[in-house]
């Protein structure tokens, strides 16, 4: 199969995101039916009655190793952050993090023109040009969506040792992030106009 | 013999991109790796 | 006339070379044991009807045994003499990986250099594949078992991040 994926990884991705995206629908259609409103039952009954639609599910804890294991210690090395934070220098970062990889890092929605985005947390299983595709874990299921990159602000933050809390947190306009993530790694990015941000002042 | 020996430099250029080279193989890797609860049609996608 | 340059090359995070075999302590201890417990004992024996433990000494036999579940959970010795220049390298590359997947606990010993020449009454590419059930001597047993290191693969058990190795390569162009 994999001759066959890598021809068309495109059409792939997209049946495998409307795959998901369809499962997902009737997967609350059955939960709404049959009144189930926790976790676990809806998993049993689904892995029961439909194993079908379970299979098709997406999961997020598949995809946590890769942003804890992977990503986390990818961007720290990038960034050259080690336990003591005195050492990071904070225009080279934005010029590191600018040409990053996106794949994998957990990302939250902050500000956004359309109201419904805000607060969406997930993982980023693909950084496309337009759009950041993010697994999000949800009350009853694990969903897949699809987040514009226009008119929308992001967060991450990258936590500086296990022990406290203490994090790095940055935010990606997504106006200005609207490259493919390949682009981006040779782009050197320049101050534009921005009259088409003012949501970003506004609210 | 005719080179010109020079020192080895102390920084490497595009240093970032060998960073993401290294964490996107790494991440191919982890990805297609059969994962227990892991959905099976999904390995050729990673 | 020409000039030295470096040129940057990222190590691939996942070639385990070094420990692709695992390491001997003591090898030549194991060696005197596999001749004196083994070979010497098979030496005598005509056919391989006689042999008194089960033993596979063939390259499609040793496959075959390691990737099906035969639902047996015994232990399981793979010896190689992996680095003598008569085993073609075809055989050996898949070898380590065969045996980190096998269903059952495979310890796989590589042995000296010239050991082949011990093997050739047994095994014509020095493979020999021991099922360990109570028939085998268990000081010898035990004796494999703590002077060879356990198989490795680092990115097939859990997933961790291997930081960026990138190492300069001397090379020259023309001024």
């Amino acid at each position: 199969n994999y001759q066959r994926v890598n021809k068309n990884s495109k059409i792939a991705l997209r049946e495998f995101i409307n795959s998901c995206k369809k499962s997902t629908q009737k997967c609350l259609k059955l939960a709404h039916e049959n009144k189930i409103t926790d976790r676990e039952n809806l998993s049993s009954y689904l892995e029961k009655d439909h194993p079908a639609i379970y299979e098709a599910l997406p999961q997020y804890d598949g995809f946590v190793p890769m942003y804890k294991e992977l990503w986390l210690n990818y961007i720290k090395e990038l960034l050259s952050i080690t336990n003591s934070i005195k050492t990071l220098n904070g225009s080279s970062a934005l010029l590191k993090l600018s040409m990053a990889d996106y794949n994998g890092a957990l990302l939250r929605v902050t500000k956004s023109k359309n109201k419904s985005l805000r607060g969406i947390q997930g993982i980023v299983i693909w950084d496309s040009q337009k759009f950041f595709i993010l697994i999000v874990k949800g009350h009853l299921i694990d969903e897949i969506k699809c987040i514009p990159k226009k008119g929308t602000v992001f967060q991450f933050e990258i936590p500086l040792s296990d022990t406290d809390d203490s994090a790095l947190r940055y935010s990606i306009l997504g106006d200005r992030f609207k490259y493919r993530s390949v682009d981006r790694a040779g782009r050197k990015f320049k101050s534009r106009r921005c009259d088409d941000m003012l949501y970003y002042i506004q609210n | 013999n005719g080179v010109l020996i020079v020192p080895p430099p102390r920084t490497i250029a595009n240093q970032d991109h060998f960073h993401r080279l290294n964490y996107l193989y790494q991440l191919s890797a982890y990805q297609t790796k059969p994962r227990a609860g892991a959905v099976k049609g999904h390995t050729p996608l990673a | 006339k020409r000039r030295q340059v470096y040129k940057p090359v990222l190590d691939n995070p996942f070639t385990n070379e070094a420990h692709l075999w695992p390491h001997v302590h003591d090898q030549p201890l194991i060696w005197q044991l596999v001749q004196s417990s083994i070979l010497n004992k098979l030496a005598h024996m005509q056919s391989k009807e006689e042999y008194p433990w089960e033993l596979y000494t063939d390259f499609n036999d040793i496959v075959q045994y390691l990737s099906s579940d035969r639902g047996n959970s015994d232990p399981v010795y793979l010896f190689v003499c992996n680095k003598d220049p008569g085993v073609p390298l075809v055989l050996l590359q898949q070898i380590p990986l065969l045996c980190y997947m096998a269903p059952m606990a495979v310890k796989l010993v590589q042995l000296p250099r010239s050991a082949l020449a011990a093997f050739k009454t047994v095994s014509k590419y020095g493979l020999l594949l021991l099922r360990c059930d109570d028939r085998v001597d268990r000081k010898f047993v035990s004796q494999v078992d703590k002077n060879v290191d356990p198989l490795q693969f680092p990115w097939l058990s859990a997933v961790k991040y291997q930081p960026t190795a990138v190492k300069l390569l001397k090379t020259t162009v023309p001024i």
